[in-house]
């Protein structure tokens, strides 16, 4: 636990903005952390690579993309950490051994919808709910 | 697929392995996609009969709106509607599909399995069959809308001034030795000059069809004169078999899932 002065001075932190000297802001963080944040990746899944061309209409493929990269603290460094999340690095710092980082995970997902072809030559079109990750978070 | 960073420096990921996929690891990447899909196999269709006849184009038309509402949600949906008239003719799907396909969870057309056509009945009555499986709809999906297609082109000038009388019937029973039991579902009163794609609603029919596959038994339809002279859907200007890949007869069905869908562990 830590006395109220001590819980004032963070929040000033976190609500003002801050100079070269005070505190760590966004340009501190040198640029390993930076790339090995948690964040999107994209990654593309090719039906015509699959070489399904026969019997997928479209799309050829979609941007599936992935989450990956350390939630590691502090969370406010990362893109749409969770409550929980905040929690879960608290304890891991408490606990390294047996409690985990928060995990790099989807917080937006989209549908896409692929038109294709059955064994009856008959057409189907489909929505698929949750296939494309738009935005990673620290869950 | 491949792999490429956000800020286009082709950054491959330290964890992420680059390389082209060994022929097992593909196969097992067309796998875990099937399974992502729903699918049990890789279909294997027999595009005998053209790959981009009306049923796909159709499909196709209901795919690219979808595509263009994804992009641009602002857009209205009677905007679609319009261009879609003005890109297009004739125009496939309608403002009706347009509005189904908001509701559907999935869209699925169905090719025509007669392979002749009883034009003249021993009654002498002019009547064509149609057939569409129905057998193979995943488990938990519900019928919302049903469509049967026909194309109709203008005709000689012999009908040119006359009207025709369209009926659409569900065939209940067959017999052997005579005429099939019908359903009347719709009756419809074209001009001989009119050109375009005619639909009717059969989603009562669809469902049943759904249910009860050995209830399924087809379509049948009938064409008569002003003054009630059985004539032939090709007289109408109705295209049938033999008529362009991109007027071929069809259905179409609107689904909605009813079950949540949950893959099974392996």
């Amino acid at each position: 636990s830590t006395g109220g002065k001590r819980r004032q001075q963070n929040r000033n932190r976190s609500t003002q903005p801050q100079d070269g000297s005070r505190g760590p802001g966004p340009a501190d963080y040198n640029s390993s952390d930076q790339k090995t944040a948690c964040r999107r990746h994209e990654l593309y899944v090719s039906f015509r690579e699959l070489g399904w061309q026969d019997w997928i209409i479209a799309p050829e493929g979609y941007a599936a993309n992935y989450c990956d990269g350390e939630c590691s603290f502090p969370l406010n460094a990362h893109m749409n950490a969770t409550n929980h999340a905040i929690v879960q690095t608290l304890v891991h710092l408490m606990n390294p051994e047996n409690v985990p980082k928060p995990c790099c995970a989807p917080t937006k997902l989209h549908a896409i919808s692929v038109l294709y072809f059955d064994d009856n030559s008959n057409v189907i079109l489909k929505k698929y709910k949750n296939m494309v990750v738009r935005a990673c978070g620290c869950h | 697929g491949s792999n490429y960073s956000l800020d286009g420096n082709n950054e491959v990921h330290p964890g992420f392995i680059h390389r082209r996929l060994r022929t097992h690891e593909k196969r097992e990447m067309q796998k875990e996609i099937l399974s992502i899909l729903g699918l049990p196999h890789r279909p294997r269709p027999h595009l005998s009969h053209g790959k981009y006849n009306s049923a796909p184009l159709f499909m196709l038309d209901l795919y690219n709106t979808i595509s263009s509402e994804e992009k641009s949600q602002v857009e209205g949906m009677l905007d679609r509607y319009q261009s879609m008239r003005t890109t297009q003719s004739p125009p496939l799907a309608t403002y009706q599909e347009t509005a189904f396909l908001n509701d559907a969870d999935m869209v699925m057309s169905f090719v025509n399995l007669v392979e002749y056509d009883r034009e003249l009945s021993p009654q002498r009555r002019h009547h064509k069959e149609f057939k569409f499986n129905l057998s193979q709809i995943p488990e938990g999906e519900a019928v919302t809308a049903a469509e049967f297609r026909l194309y109709k082109e203008c005709v000689s000038r012999a009908f040119r001034n006359d009207t025709f009388l369209l009926k659409v019937y569900q065939v209940v029973k067959e017999h052997p030795d005579r005429e099939a039991d019908l359903f009347l579902l719709e009756s419809r009163r074209l001009w001989a000059a009119e050109e375009g794609w005619l639909e009717f609603d059969i989603t009562a029919t669809s469902n049943l069809w759904v249910m009860s596959p050995v209830h399924n038994l087809g379509l049948q339809i009938s064409v008569e004169t002003s003054s009630g002279q059985s004539i032939s859907s090709k007289e109408a200007g109705l295209v049938g078999r033999d008529g362009a890949l991109e007027k071929q007869p069809f259905m179409v069905a609107f689904f909605k899932v009813s079950e949540v869908h949950i893959r099974s562990a392996r």
